[in-house]
C-alpha cells in the first residue's frame, strides 16, 4: 500500500509537468525537480518508482511521457464530479474558484439547507436542497465530496454523503469525523499553513 | 538550512503533541506517531532531530516538552498579527475560522479596496480600507499578510504588503507572484487536494 504522503505529492509533480511543458522544456532531471520544489531528489525518484520506470538515467524524466502517466494515476484522464455541500462563505468561493482552476475536476452540483440559499444562482450552479444530494449523486455520477458547513453540521452531512454512495470526501469543517473504513476522508486547514510559516517570523 | 518541506510538517507533530496531552497520554514513540500520522517514523525522528535531542532512546518523545519546544521552534509562544486582504467570500470565511482555531495566531486586521466592504463588521473586525494597510502594520505589529484577492490585485497587494514591511505572504490568489528573495512566500490551493483524492477513485 502506497502511503498517503506519496499520492499528495503526484498534483505537484504534475503541476511542474505542466509548467515546463508551457515552457518548452521536454526532459528534466530529479535533481533539477528538487531545486524547483525545493524537495529531495531522492524522495521524488522513490515516489515515481513506486509507479512504473519513468526516468531513463542520465537523461531524467520525458516531461510529456512524465505528465500522461500522472494524470492517468491520479485518474485525471477522465471528467471527475464533485459535490461541494454548504454554499456559505466558504462553499461560494471554493465553487468560483474551482470552476477556472481545474480542468478535469467540476462541482456538480451546489448544496445547501438554508432555504434562503436554494434556488441562488453561483457561477454556472444553482443552489440545491440538500434532500436532493442521492438523486444528484445518481444522476450526475458524482464520486467526491466537500464539506464546508460549520462544525455542528458536519457528521450529519458527511454520513448523508457516505449513504448517497460518495467514498472520497474533503473537509474543512473544524471536527473529527467518523467515518467507515472503506472511505477516504482528508481534512484541510489553512492555519496550519499559518503555523509553519510563523517559523520564519525575524528571519 | 532546513528545507521547508520539514517546517510544513512542524505543525501536524504539534497538533498531534495537543490531542495527546488532552487524552493523558505522557510519552509517545516515533513508531506510534508514524501510525497516527501515516507517516514513516524514521522521517519523523530525522525532522526533530533538526532542532535538539528531544526524545529518549526507549521511550519515546515526552508529550509536554516536545509540545512546547515546537511552540517555540514555531515562534507559536508569543502573539502573531496577520493582517487579511481582501474581504470577500474567502477573506470573511478565513477571517471567521481564523478567530476559533488557532490562540496564538490572530487577524488583526482585514482589509479591502471596495467602498461597500469598507466599514463592514465580520466577526470582531471592521473591514478597513486597504490604503490604511502602512499605518496598521505599525501600530498593530502585523508580521504575516494573507492575500484573498482576485488574480488581477494580487501582485500589486503583495508588493503593498511588501513595502508596509510584511516579510512573510500566504497567497490564495492563482497567479504566480514575484517578491524579493527575503521575503517568504507560500502559495496554496485546495483543488491539489482534490486532485490527490482523485488517486482513490474505483479502489
Ligand atoms: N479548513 C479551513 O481552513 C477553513 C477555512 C474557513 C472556514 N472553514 C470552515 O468551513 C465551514 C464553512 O465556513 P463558512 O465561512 O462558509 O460558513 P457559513 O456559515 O458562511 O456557511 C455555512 C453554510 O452551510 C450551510 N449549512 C449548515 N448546515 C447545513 C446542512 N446540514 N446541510 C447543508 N448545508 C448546511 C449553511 O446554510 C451555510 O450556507 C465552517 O465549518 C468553517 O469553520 C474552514
Ligand atoms: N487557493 C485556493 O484554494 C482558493 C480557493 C478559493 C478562492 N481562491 C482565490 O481567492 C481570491 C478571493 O476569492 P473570493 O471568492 O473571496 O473572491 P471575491 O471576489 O468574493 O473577493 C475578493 C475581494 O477582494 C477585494 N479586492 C479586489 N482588489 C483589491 C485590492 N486591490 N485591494 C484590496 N482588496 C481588493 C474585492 O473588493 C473583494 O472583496 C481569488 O483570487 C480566488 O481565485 C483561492
Amino acid at each position: 500500500k502506497i502511503s498517503n504522503s506519496v499520492i499528495r505529492r503526484l498534483p505537484i509533480y504534475l503541476r511542474l509537468m505542466q509548467l515546463l511543458k508551457v515552457q518548452g522544456i521536454t526532459t528534466i532531471s530529479s535533481q533539477d525537480m528538487g531545486v524547483r520544489l525545493d524537495m529531495n531528489p531522492a524522495q521524488i525518484r522513490k515516489d515515481l518508482a513506486y509507479f512504473g520506470e519513468f526516468g531513463r538515467k542520465g537523461v531524467g524524466y520525458e516531461v510529456e511521457y512524465l505528465e500522461r502517466k500522472l494524470r492517468q494515476i491520479l485518474n485525471l484522464d477522465r471528467q471527475i464530479n464533485v459535490a461541494l455541500i454548504g454554499a456559505g462563505h466558504l462553499g461560494i468561493a471554493l465553487s468560483n474558484y474551482a470552476r477556472f482552476q481545474s480542468e478535469r475536476i467540476s462541482i456538480a452540483g451546489l448544496f445547501d439547507a438554508d432555504p434562503n440559499k436554494i434556488g441562488l444562482t453561483v457561477g454556472s450552479l444553482v443552489v440545491q436542497n440538500f434532500s436532493e444530494l442521492t438523486n444528484m449523486v445518481q444522476t450526475k455520477n458524482i464520486q467526491m465530496g466537500i464539506i464546508a458547513v460549520p462544525a455542528i453540521a458536519a457528521q450529519d452531512v458527511c454520513d448523508s454523503l457516505i449513504s448517497a454512495g460518495v467514498k472520497i470526501i474533503l473537509n474543512f469543517a473544524p471536527i473529527n469525523l467518523r467515518v467507515p473504513k472503506e472511505v477516504v476522508l482528508r481534512n484541510t486547514d489553512f492555519t496550519t499553513e499559518l503555523q509553519s510559516l510563523a517559523f520564519y517570523i525575524d528571519e
